[in-house]
């Protein structure tokens, strides 16, 4: 998705 | 086991109606404080995390970590079968294959049992660190639904500024563009109409709107909303619910080329 961010780049996981 | 009562089935309902969009399966994670949901959408734009505490419930009781991987369509069909004012107790096994659901009405002397055959769900848990946000803004639910509804007709995504004692939402489209302003207000007589805008620094982000459409679902839930915003960080959509329960939703930005 160009131009969409991914949630997972911002909040690693546990 | 788990049992938890709920005096209205309403909340439960509007819950699952307001996410079931958004994730299809997903674990009911619940243990002596209460029952939690984490989980993402299928394009990993967006988080749901659904906390609902004990004390919402009365009683509550669960003496073991269970989590109840359920179908959110398949929960929302019976959850169909409740009346809003209905009783809703849901009852689990310490290693459950149904997760059961009873519905008492008040006023009449009927009692209906539902079973739900659960799913085992391998769900990634995502770390959501505590962060101070540049801007809070808290406002009438109905009103960010409706500039989301109505910006959506005009583009695919709006852009959201915060700045002293402002918000303003902003979209480009095709037909044209559009833009709305809101600024902080108080009422003494209408407390639901309150906009409230807390802001340490000027924040510009721009979101998806069919995500945000999205959140608005969970709009019955609560009359207000709190849209918490940081340069570079995904936005949190927050629906305060009673005994400091909430539904939040959690939107990556779009990012500039």
């Amino acid at each position: 998705r160009p131009g969409q961010g991914n949630i997972m780049n911002f909040f690693g996981k546990k | 086991m788990l049992e938890a009562r709920l005096e209205q089935a309403s909340i439960l309902k509007k819950v699952v109606d307001a996410i079931k969009d958004l994730v299809q399966d997903c674990n009911f994670d619940c243990n002596d404080s209460g029952i939690a949901l984490q989980a993402m959408d299928n394009s990993h734009v967006a988080l749901v995390s659904m906390m609902l505490k004990s004390d919402t419930f009365s009683p509550f009781r669960c003496d073991r970590n269970i989590a109840l991987g359920i179908n959110l369509n398949s929960f929302q069909k019976v959850l169909r079968c409740a009346q809003n004012e209905d009783i809703l107790t849901l009852k689990a096994d310490d290693s459950p294959d149904v997760v059961s659901l009873v519905f008492e009405s008040s006023e009449q002397d009927r009692i209906s049992e539902y079973d739900i055959k659960l799913m085992d769900i391998d769900q990634e848990h995502l770390g959501i660190p505590d962060t101070e946000y540049a801007a809070t803004i808290t406002m009438p639910s109905g009103e960010f639904q409706r500039i989301c509804r109505d910006l959506s007709a005009l583009s695919e995504s709006v852009a959201i500024e915060a700045e002293k004692n402002a918000v303003k939402f902003v979209c480009n489209g095709d037909i044209g563009n559009g833009a709305i302003s809101l600024r902080n207000h108080s009422s003494v007589e209408k407390p639901e109409q309150n906009v409230n805008i807390e802001l340490s620094e000027p924040v510009a982000l721009t979101f998806s709107l069919k995500y945000l459409v999205n959140f608005c679902k969970a709009s019955g839930l609560s009359g207000s909303v709190k849209l918490c915003l940081s340069n570079e960080v995904p936005l949190l959509v927050e629906y305060e619910l009673a005994s400091n329960s909430y539904l939040r939703f959690y939107l990556a930005p779009k990012i500039g080329d």
